[in-house]
């Protein structure tokens, strides 16, 4: 599903270039449940931001089911990034003038679903993430682990095929945290492939796989002994 | 240093009334270290926002050194917001056009020191959170957690006595949150007050106290056994 070979991801500050990513080579199969750990700096956020086609690399290759993502159109990639993909970003990046309900329908909106169904569907997906209470909240009416729960609800609306998290359970005490993670278990069961960047040791023991990056390199690829 | 008398504190939403604090009454005395606990959406940050004067009651008392917080004028709560309390917001609050190096020395700015000395606290800041080699990049050229660290170098560097910080590790691998709580508890050892939001047991257990908020109670309110 996702192979990257010898990926290189370097951004330029004035003059100086940080070199996010070095020579990544990662592949993951359909279904699988893997987690991304590694220090404050160390490229998790670059790397999924490619895996997601929100980024490009700087070298290298990314081929997403068979299709080299370096030939595909701009319509291609919005597709992929609109209905494949469900994406929880680290900064949950919410429309701040939108309360939850319209915040979590609009992907169902951009891929043209009557408004009988989005209602139902957006109304589900904040069900599942225990804030039917707050639906008419803006996200500055909310917490900070509800605004999380709101991102994470948007993300799954859709029914994507893979779901990338970007540290889903910061803001989260662990009973609300582990209501998260049961749902990502049941996506993952239903044949979904998870993919979840956390420093928090009880997250990453629900994958299957754990990848830990240090300095932009993977230094450990290794199938999880806890799970 | 901290009265809090049958605080209450209810946001309006529409129509709709949501009592985010109820009945708050606590006492912190200076040089404490406490650790504020509960589940998301309980009234962690709603708290802290009041004991920051950044937000205000809608009844009960709030003393602070023995001044009734309501009657204060507003350039005496600007002057405990800038130089009395050292804030570290859960949503970093930087701003987005300046780097790292800017955002730090902001207070310092305002509280009129030199630019000379001004540039020697922000570099001494940025550099006890490890950031020496990030001052010049912006807020959108950091990672999570590096954004994060710049606004606990911003909440320190004017070497406020009460530090209020809302989540500071959320964001940090358990290696960097570990640097960040230890110069919590040097600040700590110099007689600094420490009041931190957090979620997960193993910074609470730096604390010597920790208050548990459930539904905008407080539940419990004890010496930590661990500490
Ligand atoms: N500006 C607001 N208007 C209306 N409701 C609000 C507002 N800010 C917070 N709330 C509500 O008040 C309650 C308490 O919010 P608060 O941010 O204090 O919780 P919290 O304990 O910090 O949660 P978290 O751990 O998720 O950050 C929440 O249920 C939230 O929905
Ligand atoms: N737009 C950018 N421009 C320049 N440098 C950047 C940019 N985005 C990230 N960086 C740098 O690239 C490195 C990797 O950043 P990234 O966000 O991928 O880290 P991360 O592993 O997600 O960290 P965290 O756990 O703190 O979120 C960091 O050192 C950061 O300073
Ligand atoms: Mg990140
Ligand atoms: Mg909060």
């Amino acid at each position: 599903l996702i192979h990257f070979k010898d990926v290189d991801r370097t951004y330029q500050v004035g003059q100086i270039k940080v070199p996010a990513l070095r020579q990544i080579n990662m592949d993951i199969v359909r279904g699988e449940y893997v987690a991304i750990m590694g220090p404050s700096g160390s490229g998790k956020s670059t790397l999924m931001n490619l895996i997601g086609c929100l980024d490009t690399l700087t070298s290298g290759e990314y081929w997403l089911s068979g299709d080299d993502v370096s030939k595909l159109t701009d319509n291609e990639l919005a597709h992929i990034r609109n209905r494949r993909v469900g994406f929880v970003f680290q900064t949950f990046n919410l429309l701040p003038r939108a309360n939850a309900f319209r915040n979590v329908e609009l992907p169902l909106i951009y891929a043209g679903i009557t408004p009988r169904k989005r209602k139902d569907m957006a109304l589900k997906a904040l069900e599942s993430v225990g804030l039917s209470d707050r639906i008419n909240h803006k996200p500055t009416e909310l917490s900070g682990g509800q605004r999380q729960r709101v991102a994470i609800a948007r993300a799954l609306v859709n029914n994507p095929s893979i779901i990338l998290a970007d540290e889903p359970t910061g803001n989260l005490d662990s009973a609300t945290g582990e209501e998260i993670l049961q749902l990502f278990t049941d996506l993952h069961a239903a044949g979904n492939t998870m993919i979840v960047v956390t420093h928090e040791e009880s997250v990453a023991a629900r994958a299957a796989r754990v990848v830990r990056l240090l300095d932009g390199r993977i230094v450990s690829d290794t199938l999880n002994s806890h799970s």
